[in-house]
């Protein structure tokens, strides 16, 4: 189980993101 | 509540990265720290450029400059840097 603090959860959101427009230009 | 779209697989894979990176640098939160204000730079010129809002003359940091930035950051974590760039675009 995850324990998320509010800062994980930017990463977490910045990381997908930068993830989806990987996929977006491939 | 996170904005999580139609695009679990990607959210899913970044939740399992950032706990694997908090577990490994769990002595050195500087290192952890450090990544996520690398990725704040990142995201933060990524707007400015769809915006037009970067300044004139100033430079971008480009994918590879950020990767070389986690790179030196996760020394001698291969694995680390090898799944950061999956995320990356352009890595």
């Amino acid at each position: 189980n995850y324990d998320l603090t509010p800062e994980d959860s930017t990463a977490v959101f910045m990381l997908s993101s930068m993830a989806r427009q990987k996929r977006d230009l491939l | 509540a996170m904005p999580l779209g139609s695009q679990p697989v990607e959210f899913n894979h970044a939740i399992n990265y950032v706990n694997k990176i908090k577990n490994r640098f769990q002595g050195q939160p500087d290192v952890y720290k450090a990544f996520l204000e690398i990725l704040h730079t990142y995201q933060k010129e990524q707007r400015n450029l769809k915006e037009g809002l970067s300044s004139p003359g100033s430079q971008p940091l480009t994918e590879q400059e950020v990767y070389q930035q986690v790179a030196k950051l996760f020394e001698n974590q291969e694995d680390l840097l090898d799944e950061f760039g999956q995320f990356l675009p352009d890595a």
